[in-house]
């Protein structure tokens, strides 16, 4: 607003048109990133796979990531997260998940999903094992899994992606180990529609009540 | 609510669309394609004090009765939001996840005077 004026938007009136434009543009991008706590504009995004973002909107729960579920009271997120590789050998294999410390910094955790395919080979009851590893890679948690058929597979990891949030560059590590004879448990590639994702949904953190004395 | 016509002096909602894609957002801003930051603007003078802006509350109505009894007693008014709804963004985060947020009151539906 101009110095001195008595209403917050009598400033914009009293400038030249293209100035005002120039404002008012300012203060949209201005006024965005402060809502979605972001001290810039994030730099070019890789976006994922037509296929496979698809398959992931598929999975979710109805509803998720989409319009018109209504204002809450508090600012709720969304995030789909499709994994990073890592590390891997024969039958076992690492991924990571990143998380925007913008958002883990001021939200808490309501439930977080991790999404796996298994493409079994053969027939009968098979065993996978899914670990979650902490920050210096120890095991957190360890989940042993019967697979019967080629399919996806939902893990909760809502407990280990909340304590993640506290750390400065939250990552959730995912280790899967299968039976020698299925080779990797990943698909070969990024863009496979059956590539591992984690859909977590997050809620500003309530104000902190000022009691007066 | 009125929606500012050509200049009209009076207190009124100002249309304005901000276009991602004008300023260069459309890579990370997945939906929508831009953002109606409308804002309030123009005159409140003493007869419109409280109309329709936040005539229903207690504060508006109290203001009322000083200026009623005292002009010299009347605070000024001033145009502002009356009805706002949130702003529903689908976006790419720094690790290229995808986000959804609702931003509440970030779009302004009706201006009036308090």
């Amino acid at each position: 607003a101009a110095q001195g004026s008595w209403c917050p938007a009598c400033g914009v009136a009293a400038l030249a048109p293209g100035t005002q434009r120039d404002a008012l543009l300012a203060l949209a991008k201005q006024s965005i990133l402060a809502k979605l706590r972001l001290p810039a504009r994030p730099s070019a995004p890789q976006p994922p796979s037509r296929g496979v973002l698809l398959s992931a909107l598929r999975r979710m729960l109805p509803g998720m990531l989409r319009d018109g579920r209504g204002p809450a009271r508090l600012q709720e997120y969304e995030t789909l997260s499709f994994a990073e590789s890592g590390s891997s050998t024969s039958n076992s294999a690492r991924l990571h998940f990143h998380f925007s410390q913008e958002v883990a910094g001021s939200t808490e955790i309501l439930q977080a999903t991790l999404y796996l395919f298994w493409a079994v080979p053969g027939r009968g009851a098979q065993p996978v094992t899914v670990r979650l590893l902490g920050p210096n890679t120890t095991v957190a948690s360890e989940t042993r899994l019967e697979v019967h058929r080629p399919g996806w597979s939902t893990l909760d990891v809502g407990a280990a992606v909340r304590s993640l949030f506290t750390q400065e560059t939250p990552r959730l590590t995912v280790e899967l180990e299968v039976p020698e004879d299925w080779g990797s448990p990943l698909p070969s590639n990024h863009s496979d529609s059956h590539w591992p994702f984690v859909v977590a949904q997050a809620q500003a953190r309530r104000p902190r009540r000022v009691h007066r004395r | 609510g009125v929606d500012c016509g050509a200049g009209s002096p009076t207190c009124c909602r100002q249309e304005f669309f901000v276009d991602f894609k004008e300023i260069g957002w459309e890579d990370w801003i997945i939906q929508p394609e831009g953002y109606h930051m409308n804002y309030c603007s123009g005159l409140c003078p003493l007869h419109m004090a409280g109309v329709p802006g936040l005539a229903a509350s207690f504060h508006t109505a109290v203001l009322n009765r000083i200026k009623a009894a005292s002009a010299a007693a009347a605070v000024d008014s001033c145009c502002v939001p009356t009805q706002r709804r949130p702003l529903s963004l689908l976006y790419y985060d720094r690790d290229s996840n995808i986000v959804k947020t609702d931003i509440p009151d970030m779009i302004v539906d009706s201006c009036g005077c308090t």
